[in-house]
């Protein structure tokens, strides 16, 4: 159900 | 150095149970305000924020900023030598690869020190940006595990909607489905009541295996937030006298 999303996508590596 | 004193060691013991099994290692970063730790889990779906504040121990004193870096599968076993009521120290020398811990139990003399090996671990910090949610929902923190565990046993995800109506929590297994409304309590304040804010309908998917796994920082406090925005990460947080427990969660999209 829904394909998993990562962090990475919304939140900024410094 | 560091040289922390908490008053009950049951507060580290709950906060590792509540992290151990999302994340193997991380840095428990230590300054003069107080002991932070952010880890994401292997997977980079799920993000723990833990914050101590100095104020929250009985003592504190932290020199100059310090990694202290640890497994925390070891930093488990140490602290269950710990009762749930000892005083509890923690200690570090500068650049040191040894963190030291004390147990002073809180009605007899003993005194029982143990040692953990640190590690040099290379994380990546993330910057979080501060995000206006558009639905803040504020929930007994056992009503939030059983509708969890409740719904994990159907399937794998549970869809959060949060409406006029209230918060559902709506699970489609294949061989079953359920799904459970919390209306706002409009005599009964957190903790035990529900209060719910909202700017805008949200309506998003999660794994509820990490959620599963968020639920068991109910040990921590009586109350969560969930705070919700569409397409934006999920933020389960846990706020206790000495600091607070934050998790991020991604959202599922669409088939």
């Amino acid at each position: 159900m829904g394909r998993q999303q990562t962090l990475g996508k919304f939140f900024q590596m410094p | 150095m560091l040289e922390a004193r908490l008053a009950e060691a049951a507060i580290l013991k709950r906060l590792l149970d509540s992290i151990k099994e999302l994340v193997t290692d991380a840095n428990f970063e230590c300054n003069e305000e107080g002991i932070n730790l952010q880890a994401m889990d292997n997977s980079h779906v799920a993000l723990v924020s833990v914050k101590l504040s100095a104020s929250g121990f009985k003592k504190y004193r932290c020199d100059r900023p310090l990694p202290l870096g640890v497994n925390l599968g070891s930093f488990t076993k140490v602290l269950k030598c710990a009762k749930d009521d000892d005083v509890c120290i923690i200690k570090a020398a500068d650049d040191a690869d040894i963190l030291s811990l004390t147990y002073e139990a809180r009605n007899s003399d003993r005194i029982a020190e143990y040692e953990m090996k640190l590690m040099d671990i290379d994380a990546d910090t993330l910057n979080i940006p501060d995000t206006d949610y558009d639905a803040r929902v504020s929930m007994p923190s056992a009503e939030f595990t059983r509708i969890v565990r409740d719904l994990s046993q159907l399937g794998e995800s549970v869809r959060i909607e949060v409406s006029k109506e209230g918060v559902r929590f709506i699970s489609d297994g294949e061989a079953a489905n359920g799904n459970i409304l919390l209306r706002q309590t409009d005599d009964d304040a957190p903790p035990e009541g529900v209060t719910i804010e909202m700017n805008q309908h949200v309506n998003l998917t999660f794994s509820l295996k990490y959620l599963v796994n968020f639920a068991k920082s109910s040990t921590l406090s009586n109350v969560v937030q969930l705070m919700l925005s569409n397409d934006v990460p999920l933020l389960v947080s846990y706020d206790f006298n000495q600091g607070h427990i934050r998790y991020y969660l991604a959202p599922k999209i669409g088939d």
